[in-house]
Formats: structure tokens, C-alpha cells, sequence
């Protein structure tokens, strides 16, 4: 079995004394495959590679200088190692996974929950939900994925499980359910709206307008872009429309209790400076957890 | 992109763009490439139109030789066939796109809603029912999915079916005993009827990655798969994961899904995915 990957990195720079642009180009190769294997977009990683090339040989130089004591002097291939793991936690995490929860004088605090098809906003909304409640919030569910059989039963099921209640309508305007959905929580003294919207391509021009009017209706203090982490390179032309459209203020990478590598979790980040701030780790509805930039970065180079 | 350019460094650098964007994998992107440079350093290759040839040809040749067409009956009969994959990649509504089109076909159609876990998987499932117009078999949530099947499989023979079509609960490849769950449910179709189940097939999301890689090899693995399905194809996704798949282990796209209604499902052309993959 051929070593590839950040491995082979590693292994490549094993015999080094230190990280040199002879050596240097050789171990960015590998990380390439490595970040390409893990589903980085191929833009953004040619982007990294570039930021990881000069921090190795500027710390070099630094280190040769005498002016690097911070950097402790390693073999070449755990300074690389060191570096790439740094340079993508930085990258990917400024510990901004807080949730916007404020309650205004107009009413409850409203999350708008967006995404691809079959990406996990419902059981997503529903986690949020329960979390909220244990923290004391009272949350109201808005059922408002209008076209997908049954999707609105599915949001019920779960409310019920926790004891949540659903905001749901028999009609077919996701933005007057929204909007009355808001309303309905203000009156009845709930005080965050979590809104479970169906998902939708990018190219579905009326349905990401449906997206605008029911975000201009409703003003979310959270837009959250729920993304699948086994999505491969569409990840920032995914992101990128949802954000230019939205201004997404936060995404969520679910079903991340498997063996995807997650790349998309640098890509939306770097692409669009959207930052990821819940992984989904499982269906069942505890599974939702903050986003910890140091395991994701290893867990993408693999 | 590909017109009579000359072959240098710059146009395989935008080649390998296309195709790491379509998903196709660095292994594969690489195979690709080093049989272009070495046809080119041997002077085979005119221009850039050769090299989108050369490129046609292989991806053709892989994808096309095994291809295959479902299987939809079976002496004696139902022809059962079992839908798997991993979480959201669109199980359900395939299936009900599939029933409605051989409804329409003239053939008589039972589903058997085996998802008995998800919240209102059912309830999902009969809605496709009615609009396939066909019986839908189910249990009360948390009831044993095999129990389900066993059922289905008596209304089938009730209604003298031809087609039998499974729904299976989602699920990540990692979870082995979800895994053996799934196992257990294609013993269970073998035993009640002769070479069942004719087909299994996983669903793939066009919008995954190189982890569909490793649910192919994993469901393969515990259940055999005779064929893929390539969902979501009518979104920016080129769905290029599947050639990798398809070279390794020997299985075909039977179907592709190209939207949300109940008449968006193709049989898997090799030719036009090509194009479009290369547009
Ligand atoms: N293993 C795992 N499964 C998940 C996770 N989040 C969601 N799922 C599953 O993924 C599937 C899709 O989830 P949904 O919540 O229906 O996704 P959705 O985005 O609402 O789907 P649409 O409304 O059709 O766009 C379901 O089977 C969920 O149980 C997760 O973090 N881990
Ligand atoms: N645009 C598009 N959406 C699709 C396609 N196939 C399925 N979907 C959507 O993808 C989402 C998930 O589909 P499901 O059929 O529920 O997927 P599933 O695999 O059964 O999901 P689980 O049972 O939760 O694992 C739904 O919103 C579907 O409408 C397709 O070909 N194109
Ligand atoms: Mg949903
Ligand atoms: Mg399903």
C-alpha cells in the first residue's frame, strides 16, 4: 500500500533536519492530496498550501535568525505537521460558535435553518430546540418545508418527543407560515423560533426568493447554512450562494459520527468567512455539539 | 476549454480543475492525466480536442462496461428490490419515483416501508404510494424492519405483484450493527423468494464526496450491490464520485434522480453524464 497523503508528508520530511524549499515542495504535494482526499475545495486548498508554504519557510528563516524562540526547534516533519495543524485550526476556528439569542422589544429571538436536500435541517432544528429548552429558552419549531411528503409530520414527531410545540399550517406558503409562526410565538410568550425551511438547490431561483422574503419577514438573528460533511467540492459554490443571498452568520456540519474527512468545513470557512459553529453527531436528538476547529483540522488532514 | 489548443502544462493544470471539481477523485484524476502525458510525450495526441477523446474514452469504457439493466421481474416472482445508503441521499422519494414509473408500466407494485426508525419515514412513504398508486406496506415505529419485509412479501403474493421494492432506513457504513441490520433483511428476501433480492441498490447523493468511496465499498461489503443510483444530478453536482466507484468495484449507475417530483428519474445514460461532466 503506497503511503499518500499527509503521512507521506510526514514521512518525506522524516530524514530532514529541517524544512527547506527543496523539501518543502515535495511534502506540499502530498498535503494537496491529502486535502483533496478530505474533500477540500480544490481552490480553497491550493489557497492553503500557498499560506502553509510561506509560514514553513518563513519560520525557517526566523529560526535561523535566532528570532524564532517561540518556535521550538523540531525535526522537519513534525515543524511541518506542526504548522498544517495550526495553520488550519487558525484557519477555520476563532471560537465564534455562539448562537445569536437575543430577544428584542419586537419579539423572539428567530433562527432560519437553510440547506441542500437531505442535509439535516429538520433533525437539526429539532436538536436546537431541545438544547434550548435545557438552557432554560422556551422555543417554539416552524414547520415550514411546505413541498416534501410528510416533512412537516417528521418536525412534529420530533417536537413531541421533547416536548417542544410545532408551529404548523395545512396551507402551502412557507412565508406566511413564518411570519405567522413568529407571531404565534410572541403571543404565547415563547422566546427563540427555530424555522425548519426545505431544502433547495442553489439554481432554484423562486426558491432561494423564497428565502429572501421569508428571512426579510422574519429578520433571524441566526441564518445557518446546515451542510452534510461528506459534501465533496460543490461545497463553496454551495456556500457562496447561500451567503451572498442570506448573509449566512453561521453553518453546521452534520452527520460528522462518520469517516468523512469533512473538508467542506475549511472550504465554506475560507471561501465565504462563514463560520462553522455546531457539528451534528448523530440522529438522535442529543447529538449536536459546538465545532472544535483542532479536531476537525486533524480529522481533515487525515 | 478544449479546442485546438497545444498540449502543455497550463491545459492538463485546467483538465485536473475539471475533473477534482466533478469529484472524480485524485486517483482517478491522476490515471486519467498520466495516460494523457504519456500519449502526448509519444506524439498520439493532435491537440486539446484528442485529449477530451482520450478522456470520453475512458471514462466510456468504465463506465459502459458493466453496464447492466434493472432487473424488474423474476421467475417465479416478486423481483425484490432493496434501496440503501446513507442517511438523506434520497432512499424514498427514489423509490417512489421508481413504483410510480412501473405502475405506469403496467406492473403490479408493492413497497415495503422498511425504515421504521426515522420519524415519520412512513407516513413519508405512503404519500409516494398514492401518487405511484400502489400498496404500501408498513408497521408501527420501532417495529423489526425484517417483519416488515415478511409482510410486504405476503401482500405481494396476495396482489400477485411483480416488483417488490424495500425502503431501508438510512444509514452511515461506520455503524456496523445498522450494517448487519441490513444483512439480515436481504436473508430474509432470500429465503422467501428464489435469487432475492434481484437488486440492491445504493443511493448516492451526486453533491458527495470521496466518502462515497468508502460507503460503496462498506455496503457492498455486508449486503453485495448490483447496482448505483445518483441522486440530485439536476443541482451544480457533477456526481463524478461514481467512476472510481464504478472501476473498483465493477458496479453500475442503474438510475439517476434529477429532481423532486415524481417523474424525475432517468435511466443511468453513459454518454450524456460524460458530457456534462466534461462541460
Ligand atoms: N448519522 C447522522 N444522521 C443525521 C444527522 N443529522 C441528520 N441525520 C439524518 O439525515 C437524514 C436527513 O435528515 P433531515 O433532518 O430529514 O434532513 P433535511 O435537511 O431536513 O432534509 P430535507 O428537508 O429533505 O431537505 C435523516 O435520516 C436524519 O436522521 C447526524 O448528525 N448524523
Ligand atoms: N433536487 C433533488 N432532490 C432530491 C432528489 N432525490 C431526493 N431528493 C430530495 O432529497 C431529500 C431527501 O430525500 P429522501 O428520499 O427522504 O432521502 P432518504 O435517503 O430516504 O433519507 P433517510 O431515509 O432520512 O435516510 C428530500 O428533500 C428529497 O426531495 C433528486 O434527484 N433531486
Ligand atoms: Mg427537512
Ligand atoms: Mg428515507
Amino acid at each position: 500500500v503506497l503511503t499518500k497523503g499527509f503521512r507521506a508528508a510526514r514521512l518525506r520530511l522524516r530524514g530532514e533536519a529541517e524544512i527547506t524549499d527543496a523539501n518543502v515542495d515535495a511534502a506540499l504535494r502530498d498535503l494537496r492530496r491529502a486535502l483533496l482526499e478530505g474533500d477540500v475545495a480544490l481552490d480553497v486548498a491550493k489557497r492553503f498550501l500557498a499560506r502553509v508554504k510561506e509560514e514553513a519557510l518563513g519560520q525557517v528563516v526566523r529560526l535561523k535568525a535566532g528570532k524564532g524562540d517561540d518556535e521550538v526547534r523540531v525535526t522537519a516533519g513534525d515543524h511541518f505537521t506542526r504548522i498544517c495543524q495550526e495553520q488550519l485550526t487558525a484557519l477555520m476556528g476563532a471560537g465564534e460558535t455562539d448562537l445569536a439569542l437575543e430577544t428584542t422589544k419586537k419579539g423572539p429571538a428567530v433562527l432560519l435553518l437553510v440547506g441542500l436536500q437531505g442535509s439535516g435541517k429538520t433533525t437539526t432544528a429539532a436538536k436546537l430546540a431541545r438544547n434550548l429548552k435545557k438552557e432554560g429558552r422556551k422555543p417554539l419549531l416552524v414547520a415550514a418545508d411546505v413541498y416534501r411528503p410528510a416533512a412537516i409530520d417528521q418536525l412534529a414527531v420530533l417536537g413531541e418527543r421533547i416536548d417542544i410545540p410545532v408551529y404548523r399550517e395545512e396551507g402551502e406558503d412557507a412565508v406566511k407560515i413564518c411570519k405567522r409562526g413568529v407571531a404565534a410565538a410572541t403571543k404565547e410568550g415563547r422566546d427563540v423560533v427555530i424555522l425548519d425551511t426545505a431544502g433547495r438547490l442553489v439554481v432554484d431561483e423562486p426558491l432561494m426568493r423564497e428565502l429572501d422574503k421569508i428571512a426579510k419577514a422574519t429578520r433571524p438573528s441566526e441564518t445557518l447554512l446546515v451542510c452534510d460533511a461528506m459534501i465533496g467540492q460543490e461545497a463553496v459554490t454551495t456556500a457562496t450562494a447561500f451567503h451572498d443571498r442570506l448573509s449566512l452568520t453561521g453553518a453546521v456540519l452534520t452527520k460528522l459520527d462518520g469517516d468523512a474527512r469533512g473538508g467542506a468545513a475549511l472550504s465554506i470557512r475560507e471561501a465565504t468567512g462563514v463560520p462553522i459553529k455546531l457539528v451534528g453527531m448523530g440522529e438522535g436528538l442529543d447529538r449536536l455539539e459546538p465545532f472544535r476547529p483542532e479536531a476537525l483540522a486533524s480529522r481533515i488532514l487525515g | 476549454l478544449l479546442g485546438r489548443r497545444k498540449i502543455d502544462e497550463a491545459l492538463l493544470e485546467e483538465l485536473e480543475t475539471l475533473l477534482i471539481s466533478s469529484d472524480l477523485g485524485v486517483d482517478t484524476t491522476l490515471d486519467i492525466l498520466d495516460t494523457v502525458r504519456e500519449r502526448a510525450s509519444r506524439n498520439e495526441l493532435a491537440d486539446a480536442s484528442a485529449i477530451r477523446e482520450l478522456i470520453r474514452d475512458h471514462l466510456t469504457t468504465t463506465l459502459e462496461g458493466v453496464e447492466a439493466p434493472l432487473t424488474l421481474a423474476a421467475e417465479p416472482g416478486p423481483a425484490i428490490l432493496i434501496v440503501i445508503g446513507v442517511n438523506g441521499s434520497g432512499k424514498t422519494t427514489t423509490i417512489g419515483k421508481l413504483a410510480f414509473r412501473l405502475v405506469r408500466d403496467g406492473k403490479g407494485v408493492v413497497i415495503a416501508a422498511a425504515d421504521t426508525y426515522r420519524a415519520a419515514a412512513a407516513e413519508q412513504l405512503v404519500v409516494w404510494g398514492e401518487r405511484a398508486e400502489c400498496t404500501v406496506v408498513r408497521k408501527e415505529a420501532g417495529a423489526d424492519p425484517a417483519a416488515v419485509v415478511f409482510d410486504a412479501l405476503a401482500q405481494a403474493k396476495k396482489e400477485g405483484a411483480d416488483v417488490v421494492i424495500i425502503d431501508t432506513a438510512g444509514r452511515l457504513h461506520t455503524e456496523t450493527n445498522l450494517m448487519e441490520e441490513l444483512a439480515k433483511i436481504a436473508r430474509v428476501a432470500s429465503r422467501q423468494v428464489p435469487d432475492a433480492p434481484h437488486e440492491v441498490l445504493l443511493v448516492l447523493d451526486a453533491t458527495t464526496g470521496q466518502n462515497a468511496v468508502q460507503q460503496a465499498e462498506l455496503f457492498h461489503r455486508y449486503t453485495g450491490l448490483t447496482g448505483l443510483v445518483l441522486t440530485k444530478l439536476d443541482g451544480t453536482a457533477k456526481g463524478g464520485i461514481v467512476v472510481g466507484i464504478t472501476h473498483r468495484l465493477k458496479v453500475p449507475v442503474k438510475l439517476i434522480g434529477i429532481g423532486e417530483g415524481v417523474e424525475d428519474l432517468r435511466d443511468f445514460d453513459a454518454g450524456a453524464f460524460i458530457d456534462a461532466l466534461m462541460s
